[in-house]
């Protein structure tokens, strides 16, 4: 943030577009713009209206050299825009260089994307030092398949003004200024609390991720901290309360289920082509939602629970069983339906209720019975 | 024909100094462009705008960091001294 963080003090914020570059048709600029808007509507409770005359929060325009703001433009390339921080007369204001080569694809300049950096300074946002991050100062081609927010940018802009009280907002796909959601807030869960239950558990890049509603806790098995994220943060387009997750390492892709439906990540990105129907992995009509899953690298096998049965996928042969197995049949002492299992070195973990339930596949037996919270320092 | 090497340094020299200008707020004192001293203001500050750009610092006008301060950028400054 800025020196002394300056920010808006309300969370309806009116834009107002001067003037358009004539590189792009004037509704291209104003759907990249509102796009920009969105996604930092889509992580704070802020809400953009536009204007079409008299003074907006934010005033928008494309000038050439210098403008009357004692920072000319340079023509093309260097400098391609800049924004103020939120205050009155010139604050929040962004102007674009009109010398750059406006476009809404990922060659010459794309509006969208340096329209978004510029808007973060105009909420109050400084340049970050990670060189992922959105508010990193050198323009660079973005991809339009990827939430274009980092962790950085996020956390830089809650810090702020909150986080958004959508559990589920898509700024890529929604052009619309959606109504003020309820105010109230779900109680975030605690994570040592011991009626803790997870929606789903998995591996990740050497990690371990606990789902649970819109949230998710990052944990390495050998360190002591807990990152605490959003999904939305992460992956934009899934929904909360995920299900099931699984990850196949060597591919590095985590399978990802709500409903009947699945979703493929690597990495915070979806990969295209998703969410798909679960049938298309050999389910029956019947099965309308996923338990749990995991993914037994031994054994190159995926493992669906669903109720108090199971469903196994042979990735070597890429055949589903015909017909799901009693859980209990192959995991003796796992006994009806679970809530979340992943794979830990040679070890299974069930999740059932507020128990967790050490599976050895090699003793074919239950070892030891932990609390849900046992991989977090409580 | 062999490169002016003298020539290109010197556009070098001039582009950094802009870009610390623009965007670290560097003031010229006037000694020569082509004194790098370890302590120097303008080593200094390309030590700054390296660090912040998550280059390696040097203080030296390497190659990375030529390469990034022609890049297309942001025109608000990267260091807090603006009001």
């Amino acid at each position: 943030t800025f020196a002394g963080e300056p920010k808006w003090a309300k969370q309806v914020l009116t834009y107002r577009i001067l003037n358009y570059t004539p590189d792009l048709h004037p509704a291209d600029v104003d759907a990249a713009i509102k796009k920009a808007f969105n996604v930092w509507s889509s992580v704070t409770p802020l809400k953009f209206v536009k204007k079409d005359r008299d003074h907006a929060d934010i005033m928008i325009s494309f000038a050439v050299k210098g403008h009357n703001d004692f920072i000319p433009f340079d023509g093309p390339g260097g400098s391609i825009a800049h924004a103020y921080a939120p205050g009155k007369g010139f604050g929040g204001d962004a102007h674009f260089d009109e010398d750059e080569t406006w476009t809404k694809s990922t060659e010459g300049t794309n509006l969208f994307y340096v329209a978004l950096h510029e808007f973060g300074h105009s909420l109050g946002l400084f340049h970050s030092k990670d060189p992922e991050a959105l508010m990193y100062p050198v323009y660079r081609k973005f991809d339009p398949s990827v939430f274009p927010l980092h962790q950085d940018d996020t956390n830089g802009i809650q810090h702020l003004y909150g986080r958004s009280p959508n559990t589920y907002n898509d700024p890529r796909e929604s052009a619309e200024i959606k109504e003020p959601a309820e105010p109230k807030e779900p109680a975030l869960p605690d994570i040592c609390s011991p009626d803790l239950t997870f929606d789903a558990v998995t591996t990740f890049r050497g990690e371990i991720m606990f789902f649970k509603d819109k949230h998710f806790w990052r944990k390495h098995p050998s360190v002591r901290a807990v990152d605490f994220n959003l999904i939305s943060a992460f992956w934009p387009r899934l929904p909360s309360g995920v299900d099931a997750a699984y990850e196949v390492p060597e591919k590095d892709e985590t399978v990802l289920f709500k409903g009947n439906e699945f979703w493929v990540v690597r990495g915070d990105t979806i990969l295209p082509g998703y969410p798909q129907k679960i049938y298309v992995l050999g389910f029956s009509k019947d099965v309308t939602k996923i338990d749990a899953a995991f993914y037994n690298r031994n054994k190159g096998k995926i493992y669906y629970f669903i109720a108090d049965k199971f469903w196994s996928y042979n990735k070597r042969s890429q055949s589903m069983d015909r017909k799901p197995r009693q859980i209990r049949d192959a995991f003796p002492g796992i006994n009806g339906k679970i809530d979340a299992v992943f794979q830990h070195k040679n070890f299974f973990y069930f999740f059932h209720g507020r128990k967790q339930l050490e599976f050895d596949p090699g003793k074919k037996r239950v070892t030891r019975v932990l609390k849900t919270n046992f991989w977090f320092p409580c | 024909f062999p490169v002016d090497m003298r020539e290109k340094k010197e556009e070098d020299v001039q582009l950094i100094q802009k870009y610390l200008e623009n965007y670290y707020n560097f003031k010229k004192d006037g000694e020569s462009s082509f004194v790098w001293k370890n302590n120097s203001p303008i080593t200094k500050k390309i030590k700054e705008m390296q660090e912040f750009l998550g280059l390696e610092v040097t203080g030296k006008l390497d190659s990375n960091t030529l390469d990034l301060i022609q890049k297309p950028r942001c025109g608000f400054p990267d260091v807090a001294g603006f009001s």
